[in-house]
């Protein structure tokens, strides 16, 4: 199913 | 000062039971504008983000920006505690570390109030970027729902593809698979139970079905739910609150090894 990524991978921190 | 007065309460209650089981404590952040939450699963794989604009509610007052800590079971406890046509107000002082939840039936004839402990709660604030998505899908927030049910009993991860078909749902498990095709439907008499489909390009991605799952617990915020997808972000699966803001999940995708 694949390896799973994460919300701040994405998105930075501000 | 902070007053925030909804006649429906019921719509605070829903909103509550939406969030609870993804995140625990977070912060409700009030401004003149209204009040927003932000916050992750505690793996980091899922965000909410709340809206809640102040002209949505009957009465606004935020003399002072206050970021409140609450843990959401908690809250979600409370508002059980009130009727779902009891008008519920929420107040706290700018200096206080307490929020007081009022209930009022209808009537008028019984008010209750609840004074809760507010938390000190770290919590970073993740900068969403505006995108333009290569899928976005509009569809019946039941329907969206019963296939996130009904694909879990089969796999644990499901494939979305989006192409000019129409959107397809895959699972795989143990004991076999399983595909759902929505195709865009517009010719019902009701808008809320039409799929639309806009596409830019095909798209196609894996996610863990029991985020999906946990996001449907705001169905019954809104008709509607919209699935926003592209290849390099993570799915917005939006819900819609009625003249008020939205219910925002973002979901990070599995990705190939």
């Amino acid at each position: 199913g694949g390896k799973q990524s994460t919300i701040t991978n994405f998105f930075r921190r501000v | 000062m902070l007053e925030l007065r909804l006649l429906q309460g019921g719509l605070l209650k829903k909103v509550l039971e939406a969030m609870r089981e993804l995140v625990t404590d977070a912060n409700f952040d009030c401004s003149r504008s209204g009040c927003s939450l932000q916050a992750m699963d505690s793996s980091h794989v899922a965000l909410v983000a709340l809206l809640l604009r102040s002209d949505g509610f009957d009465h606004f007052r935020c003399d002072r920006n206050r970021s409140m800590g609450m843990n959401l079971n908690h809250v979600a406890k409370l508002l059980r505690c009130a009727g779902n046509d009891d008008i519920v107000t929420l107040k706290a002082d700018d200096d206080g570390d307490t929020v007081t939840f009022m209930f009022e039936s209808p009537k008028q004839d019984k008010i209750a109030d609840f004074e809760m402990k507010l938390m000190d709660i770290q919590s970073e604030h993740l900068g969403i970027p505006e995108a333009e998505y290569q899928a976005i899908v509009k569809m019946p927030s039941q329907e969206f729902a019963r296939i996130c049910r009904d694909l879990s009993t089969i796999g644990d991860t499901v494939v979305i593809s989006v192409t000019k078909e129409g959107v397809k749902f895959s699972t795989k498990g143990d004991i076999g698979s399983a595909n759902i095709v929505c195709r865009q439907n517009t010719t019902v008499d009701k808008p809320e139970e039409s799929t639309v489909i806009e596409m830019k390009d095909p798209v196609s991605l894996t996610f863990a079905l029991r985020y999906l799952i946990s996001f449907t617990k705001a169905t019954p915020l809104s008709n509607t739910v919209t699935v926003s997808m592209s290849s390099d972000l993570p799915m917005v699966v939006e819900y819609k609150i009625a003249d008020m803001g939205y219910i925002r999940y973002y979901l990070a995708p599995k990705i190939d090894e």
